[in-house]
């Protein structure tokens, strides 16, 4: 064994000594205050149970590279820390890793990382999902391009962080029974510039060919785009996502079988970048 | 030969018997030493008991550890002494009030992953490095 028990007397901290380790910690996560985050009732979402993959996939990682150095497990415990955090019941966060998936459309509820997932995080510093703020479905006459909109604010990344790789995740479930033997297309576009009373100005970023029998997650890349938007925060007008047959025909979402804000939390689409710390911050002097 | 800070109260004996006397001494104190040798000791940041459930989704509180003990001669292999710290022990010895002895202190850190909501319930995973103790060393 190499380490020995602590030689102090555990106690409870006192509160000016609990603030105190507070402080610092903060200071050292690159936090300016105690984060106070809303929406208690959408902890169970699926943006915070795919990230939670991606922490085990991380912990894991070091894991065993703790092992091999030392041939003990992480934090000296014989097989690593827990997987999970504080949200253990069955609704909330009890999670084990999972093999990763390469599939391009996974059924799995809620997401499962992929191995392009595990590429981005070995280049990457840090990791954000981003709640969609947006949501409206535009249903028009036939002539006109049925489309969901969806916007996120990137204007809350920390500095020195640039973005490596993103991507626009939603969920399809089997279409319209009216749909059942075709092929259909989604499509994902960056909106460039809106209008009071005509379609807004788009920039096609991704589509995908899928059966409307099957269901999973769409993953769409969308790096460049989000670049784009951490550098001229003004000119984010968020993404348009269109489904249409192969014949060209556009579809509603409902029929389409796209997942939006009365879906269930744990198919909620959301956005994923992944970071790399572009310069080296220093703490202040305390 | 070094008197370090104890005073010799015997100085009518012999320099052989005062060697013999200071090994012996020097043996007990060894043994003593090693067990108060810079070593690595347990220490648990607790995020639960900072009140953080709210926010931190992951992990609980990690094992940080610390390092403590002695730095002493005769550095030991088990010590992770660097060359100057072994250099710097034997001076110690020579000149206790003007050298210092070296410092036990971490050698090899390690990172962990946090995972937590921000204000706008955005979810962030990061890694932090130099969080944990891997190992302690002499230097």
């Amino acid at each position: 064994d190499n380490h020995v028990h602590s030689s102090f007397i555990y106690r409870r901290l006192r509160n000016h000594e609990r603030k105190e380790i507070q402080r610092e910690i903060l200071s050292i996560l690159g936090l300016p205050h105690r984060p106070r985050p809303f929406s208690p009732g959408k902890q169970a979402s699926s943006a915070p149970l795919f990230m939670l993959d991606l922490y085990n996939a991380m912990t894991t990682e070091e894991e065993e590279a703790i092992q091999q150095s030392t041939g003990k497990g992480f934090n000296g415990k014989a097989h690593g820390l827990p997987r999970k955090g504080f949200y253990g019941s069955p609704q909330g966060y009890s999670r084990v890793a999972q093999p990763y998936r390469a599939a391009p459309l996974s059924s799995q509820s809620p997401p499962q990382t992929t191995s392009h997932d595990t590429n981005f995080l070995n280049d990457a510093d840090m990791v954000m999902s981003f709640v969609n703020l947006v949501e409206k479905d535009k249903d028009f006459s036939h002539q006109r391009r049925h489309h969901k909109e969806f916007r996120f604010d990137l204007t809350q990344i920390p500095e020195g962080e640039a973005v490596t790789a993103a991507e626009f995740r939603i969920y399809k479930d089997r279409s319209h029974v009216r749909y059942e033997n075709i092929t259909l297309k989604v499509t994902v576009y960056q909106v460039v510039k809106e209008y009071l009373h005509r379609d807004a100005e788009t920039f096609l970023l991704d589509s995908r060919k899928i059966r409307a029998s099957d269901g999973g997650w769409l993953v769409f890349d969308i790096t460049a785009t989000s670049n784009h938007w951490v550098l001229n925060p003004q000119q984010n007008m968020g993404l348009q996502l269109s489904v249409e047959t192969t014949d060209g025909r556009s579809i509603n979402m409902k029929s389409a079988g796209v997942v939006g804000r009365s879906g269930p939390q744990s198919k909620q689409p959301f956005l994923v970048a992944f970071f790399k710390a572009s310069e080296v911050l220093f703490r202040s002097v305390r | 030969a070094a008197g370090g800070k104890k005073k010799n109260h015997n100085r009518n004996k012999s320099v052989g018997q005062q060697e013999a006397s200071r090994s012996a001494k020097g043996g007990e104190l060894n043994t003593s030493e090693q067990k108060q040798a810079c070593k690595k000791h347990e220490l648990y940041v607790s995020f639960r008991d900072l009140g953080w459930q709210d926010w931190i989704i992951a992990p609980e509180g990690y094992a940080a550890f610390y390092c403590d003990g002695e730095c002493s001669f005769p550095l030991n292999a088990h010590m992770n002494a660097t060359n100057h710290a072994i250099v710097q022990t034997l001076v110690h010895l020579m000149f206790p009030e003007n050298v210092p002895k070296p410092c036990c202190a971490p050698t090899k850190l390690n990172a962990i992953s946090v995972l937590y909501f921000d204000d706008s319930s955005n979810v962030i995973l990061k890694k932090y490095r130099n969080m944990v103790v891997r190992s302690c060393g002499c230097h």
